[in-house]
Formats: structure tokens, sequence, C-alpha cells
């Protein structure tokens, strides 16, 4: 009732989680007897791993435990809940049995403290581990909400120190020296805390003892928790409430008396903090996978993401023409495909290309939208198959569309033959230009070839044709 | 089997149960 902080930033530490561990192995229960200032204290220190599966916060007597005020013992609470190890959680009215401070439990906020500003410990949706003081605004996030989280008194260590003179300040220990927030940090009693150690382990931590009589103090115990690694940690209720239950039976000496004053009888508290095997996140893997040891396995082939929310069409992502959905790409009108890569046929259009093209002269049309005139948004191959075939005179009934195909090959192997032979007839004139000047160039240089005189108008006498074969050989 | 109900008797609380004075 001291400090409300409804908006802004309070101090708290986030952890980020640590890697999930294959085959991690399941909650370490270690019990202990420990000697504080020559008292022997009995006790357990449980270590979780994957606190954002293993760990939940539950509503006293289970759902809607918190709105009925309800207040149940641990056992009552874990009966159904599957806790492996369990313990009493947070504060509340003994007269009214209202839960105090923020609750939320698997993922359902059920009691705000409304700013007030004790310690709190949760987890994010992301697996982040939160210690500290939150403001209203803080507790009610919707980017990563809180999936677990409740308050304690008393942020006993922070980033690996201890805390509890700043909590003292910050929970509003105002004007005693030695009022009941003084007495309550410093008195030996029976003991609970939640917090977390260096590998992102969750840690719960109870001893046994009773007010003013056995147990240890709130300086002991963070003490105790330094040296087992703990970095970031709050105290719990304790006293009468301070409730240890192994597989959901009573596994600590409770403090309160039954009404047989022989006896000591658990008391019936308001929330639990529980540990138990992995859970998928969300449990029921968004009812598009299986949970298996605490991971989501996701049906079908398109479901993928740690929780199956999320779909996967591969990496062309339907190549920015469809919608990925749960049974594939689903294409916009005008492409198909697997991956909707490829646009309809030519004379199809719509979606999924099931409509054929209602024009004239059995022309195409556009794939989008069926319209024959293509000035929309004509694409280069559907321009050239209307050039083509919507030139052919109507009368001549138009072969199908393997047709239309055919005439395209032969025009294409036509061209090619008529470069080819255009390619030889170069080759050969070239040639030819090259022998013949070659020839000439072969007389002119400097060698030469008396050609005789012949008589112009009758046939040389056989007396000069004597001479001239011997005229042809000749001397320089 | 039950334990039987508890007599609350071992109270350990951070602030008074009766408060000095009203809620800012």
């Amino acid at each position: 009732d001291c400090a409300r902080v409804p908006v802004g930033s309070r101090e708290h530490e986030s952890w980020q989680p640590s890697p999930a561990s294959p085959g991690a192995r399941g909650p370490s229960v270690r019990t202990f007897v420990s000697h504080f200032a020559g008292r022997a204290v009995t006790g357990h220190l449980t270590r979780a791993a994957e606190p954002l599966r293993t760990f939940s916060v539950l509503e006293p007597g289970g759902l809607g435990g918190c709105a009925s005020r309800r207040r149940a013992t641990v056992e009552e609470t874990v009966r159904e809940a599957g806790c492996g190890v369990a313990q009493n959680g947070g504060f509340f009215r003994m007269d009214t049995g209202e839960c105090l401070g923020n609750v939320v439990s698997d993922g359902r906020r059920v009691s705000s403290a409304g700013g007030l500003q004790n310690a709190q410990f949760g987890i994010r949706r992301d697996g982040t581990l939160v210690t500290g003081y939150l403001s209203e605004e803080e507790v009610l996030n919707t980017e990563n909400p809180f999936v677990q989280l409740l308050s304690g008194v008393v942020w006993l260590i922070r980033n690996g120190s201890i805390y509890i003179n700043e909590s003292q300040a910050a929970e509003c220990e105002e004007t005693q020296e030695t009022g009941s927030f003084s007495k309550f940090v410093n008195v030996i009693s029976a003991r609970t805390a939640v917090g977390h150690d260096r590998k992102g382990q969750l840690v719960l931590f109870h001893a046994d003892g009773q007010t003013e009589q056995r147990g240890i103090n709130l300086w002991e115990m963070a003490e105790f928790l330094l040296k087992q690694d703990v970095v970031n940690a709050i105290n719990l209720d304790g006293g009468g409430s301070a409730t240890f239950v192994l597989n959901g039976t009573l596994a600590s000496y409770p403090s309160d008396h039954c009404q047989d004053n022989m006896w000591r009888c658990p008391r019936s508290v308001s929330t639990v903090v529980c540990v138990h095997k992995p859970r998928c996140q969300p449990p029921d893997c968004n009812s598009h996978g299986t949970c298996v040891e605490g991971h989501c396995q996701c049906t079908g082939h398109f479901w993928s993401g740690a929780a199956c929310d999320k779909l996967e069409c591969g990496p062309s992502n339907c190549s920015q023409h469809g919608l990925c959905t749960e049974t594939g790409c689903r294409c916009e009108a005008g492409w198909t495909g697997s991956n909707c890569s490829e646009e309809c046929p030519l004379g199809w259009h719509g979606p999924g290309c099931q409509k054929p093209c209602e024009c004239e002269h059995q022309c195409p049309c556009n794939p989008q939208t069926g319209n024959c005139n293509l000035t929309q948004t004509p694409t280069l191959s559907s321009i050239l198959s209307r050039v083509k075939q919507c030139l052919q005179p109507s009368e001549v009934p138009l072969q199908t569309r393997e047709f239309s195909l055919l005439t395209g090959t032969t025009w294409l192997a036509l061209t090619l033959v008529l470069v080819f032979l255009l390619l030889i007839s170069m080759v050969v004139n070239v040639s030819l230009l090259l022998s013949a000047r070659a020839e000439r160039s072969r007389h002119l240089d400097g060698s030469y070839v008396y050609h005789p005189l012949q008589e112009m108008n009758g046939e040389l006498s056989a007396e000069k044709e004597q001479q001239g074969d011997a005229c042809t050989s000749f001397k320089d | 089997f039950s334990w039987g109900a508890s007599l609350d008797d071992d109270l350990l609380l951070p602030y008074p149960a009766l408060r000095a004075r009203p809620a800012r």
C-alpha cells in the first residue's frame, strides 16, 4: 500500500533463456541439513532446466482459485497437476483467501498487484526469466507477455548480490526500524524462495522452521542461495505456509499445529509453484502438432516453428504470387504450380487457371483477369503468342494449342537453316576472292613470260608455230 | 488420507495486519 507504480519501467533483471539441451534430465531435488549459527536446519533445493516448459504457477485448488478466493493445501492443489515438486507460492489474506500481488498461471492473468511494488518472479513467453520490480504496465505487456508470474516480498538476490537492504527500502519499510517488516526479514522461521541460477535453471528453496524458534532468516537464506550459484531470487510466503510436496505427497515438517496440538498440519495456502515434466508452449501446439517431451512436433508439411504456429512454404514463399496455407501455396489468379511460379498456360486464366479464355478467334486472354484486351498488364509471352495465333485466317480451323506450339518451332527451324546457308555462302565467296587475289599477285612479282604475237586474221603458218614452240623457253 | 485442518498459528507477516493509515 505504500508505492503503486502504474506506468514506466521499474528495476528488474531479465535473464535470457538458455538454449534447450537435448535429453536434458528431469529436475534435481537435494535434501540438506545445514547449520546456521549453530542451528541445524533441514530443507530442500530443487533445480529444473527449461523453466518455460517445466515451471507453472498454480491457482489454489485449480482453475479459478484466486477468483473464488479459495485456499487449499499444496497437496490438494497439485493432485491433478502432475507436479514432481511443489511448494507454497505467493502471499494471501488469511481471513479472505484473496491472492495478493500479481498472479499469471499458464498464461492466464488471474490477479494484479495494481502496480504495488513487491518483488516479482516470472517467465515471459519467449522464456525470459524476470526478477524484481515491475510497473503495472510491464506486467500487462502484450508484446512478450508473462506466461507465469507471482509476487513475493523481498528481492533476496539481484544479479549475484544480496539485495535485502534495497528491498526493504523499496517494499515500504517506511517508519519503524523494528517494525513488522524488519522483524519479517530478521526473524528465523520456515522459509521458501524461488529464483534461477547462472545456467538459467529454475531454483526452488525450502527450509523447515518455526517463527522465532527454528529455521533461518532472510540473510541466511540469501547466503545459502548465493553458494548454490543462484543469480536472482525472491522470498515467498513462509512460517506456517512453508510446504514442500514431492510427487504429490507432503515431504516437509510444517509448523502449524493441527487441532490436536500434538501434531503438525500443512496449511491451506494460496498459489503454488510447481515443477512438472516438460510441457509444450502452448500445451496443444496450437492444434497443429503433438507435444513430445516438451517439444511440438508439427503435423502436415507446412506448419513449423516451436509452437507449430508458422506456415512455411519453402524458400520461394509462393514466388510472391500466392498465399501459404496449411495445404501449401494457394496461387493468385493467373498463376499455378506448387510455388505459384508458373503463369497460366495460354488460353486459360483465373484462380488455378481453371477458366478457359473466351476471346474471339480463339485468342489468348489476360491470365489474371481473363480480359481479351491484353493492354492491361500484357506479358511478353502472351503478346508474341497473340500476334502469331490471331493473324491466322479465321475460316482456317485452328488446331489445338499443340499446333500453335508446332508453328512456332517450324519458324525457328526455318530461320536457323537459312542463317546456316548464308554463313556457308559467305565463307565460299571469301575464300574464292582470296585465292584469285593470291594468283594475280604471283604474276607480278619480278618474273615474266613472253606471249608470242599471233596473226590476227588467219591461222598461224606451220613454220611460225614451230618457232612459237621454240620461243617459250627463253633466257633472261 | 488427510492431515486435518491446521490452526494457522505460525504467522510470518511482512506487514502489520492492522493498517496504521489508509492506503495512498
